[in-house]
């Protein structure tokens, strides 16, 4: 009895030890990794679509379940006194500036709410110029250009695409493209294109230059997009991009798979496959729509025009290819009217 | 998180008059750190 008291005795901290090890050796792995993608990028070199063995392991972990875990977690109210040391080494950890903070740290009664902090006044702003497009949120450009050819595609990474029909939502009001360019779809989308050629507003071609009538005098309009990355230490308000109306939202429940760098270069599909919200309307110069995109540790969209909505909500397991939620804002065709620059919804911890 | 516009704007204006033409320009790169309020094209 006394040996095997002995050998429990070495167990526990021999087990420890080990994971210990094998942790750091993972986590040293990972630093080489990202140390070689970085000084690849500092080259130009175009990082590819290189799918992974933990790309893997993630799609059969309940991410859902460990984002509302992190929610509870991150809502737990904090004392007064420990707000401002757990507030100041989320900042200095995720680089935040604690300066623009609305309010006194001490105000924020839990890191979630801390991390949907407003901003002082004036912290923000907003271009004046008419012309312009803003940018709603703080963040990192990823992609951005014009959107050509029949699938209207965004590249995720070198090597991987994804559909903006698949983004938005295939009954979106998407400039249509022109009939007959439509190579892919099967042929109920396509009537359903042709349905919704009558109800859109004006029909684009985005396919090919013999449909452009290069006479007329009319302004030309291409698509366009922009891709913007959140850091977990940013500004996490989304604000209006433009003067517009609001005229459709639609939830699309999805995975929350994470949403950093190595996840767009090893995981299928992230965007079109994780939970977010798209509100879609008309600009002056037409069609404008933006996507909010969860991830593990931000899962919640909150918007500010449509309280009641929830999102990140407990559910049994559903087929991804749940059609998303949709709501028509009133008045039908008016919808809501959106100021440039100003608040429309809230990522949210957990 | 990340934030996904798509939006429609001038590719190519035809003046009749011959006046230059005008198209919507992004005045962003990949990897630029934006701020809400700037602007991301013109």
């Amino acid at each position: 009895s006394s040996s095997n008291s002995q050998g429990n005795s070495f167990l526990v901290p021999g087990a420890t030890v080990a994971t210990l090890l094998m942790l750091g050796a993972l986590h040293a792995r990972r630093l080489y990794d990202d140390k070689k993608n970085e000084e690849a990028r500092e080259k130009g070199i175009e990082i590819e679509f290189q799918p992974d063995v933990k790309a893997s392991f993630l799609q059969m972990l309940p991410l859902r379940s460990i984002s509302r875990v992190w929610g509870s977690l991150t809502g737990i109210e904090l004392p007064i006194w420990l707000r401002p040391y757990v507030y100041k080494a989320w900042a200095r950890a995720f680089h935040s500036n604690l300066e623009e903070a609305a309010l006194p740290l001490e105000k924020y009664a839990s890191l979630k709410d801390f991390f949907v902090r407003a901003l002082e006044e004036g912290c923000r702003p907003i271009d004046p110029d008419p012309c312009c497009l803003v940018s709603p949120v703080d963040g990192t450009i990823l992609r951005f250009g014009e959107l050509k050819g029949s699938g209207a595609m965004i590249e995720q990474v070198k090597g991987f695409s994804y559909s903006v029909f698949s983004l938005l939502g295939s009954s979106s009001f998407l400039p249509l493209i022109a009939e007959g360019d439509v190579q892919d779809e099967s042929s109920e989308q396509q009537s359903n294109l042709k349905e919704n050629s009558k109800k859109s507003w004006w029909r684009i071609s985005l396919a090919s230059p013999k449909v452009r009538d290069t006479v007329s005098a009319c302004p030309k309009k291409g698509l366009y997009y922009c891709v913007i990355y959140l850091r977990p230490g940013d500004y996490h308000r989304i604000h209006s991009p433009v003067e517009w109306n609001v005229l459709v939202r639609r939830h699309f429940t999805g995975n929350l798979f994470p949403m950093n760098e190595r996840a767009t270069r090893t995981i299928r599909n992230l965007y079109v496959e994780n939970e977010r919200v798209v509100l879609e309307g008309l600009w002056q110069e037409g069609f404008m729509a933006i996507a909010a995109i969860g991830a593990t540790n931000i899962g919640s969209i909150e918007l500010f025009i449509e309280p009641e909505l929830c999102t990140n909500l407990p559910r049994k397991k559903l087929l991804n290819s749940q059609p998303p939620e949709e709501r028509v804002y009133e008045p039908e065709g008016i919808g809501k009217m959106l100021k440039k620059g100003e608040e429309v919804a809230a990522f949210n911890m957990g | 998180s990340t934030v996904v516009l798509v939006f429609q704007a001038p590719t190519l204006k035809l003046l009749k008059n011959r006046d230059s033409s005008s198209e919507f320009r992004f005045n962003i790169k990949r990897g630029d750190r934006v701020r809400v309020g700037e602007a991301l094209g013109r």
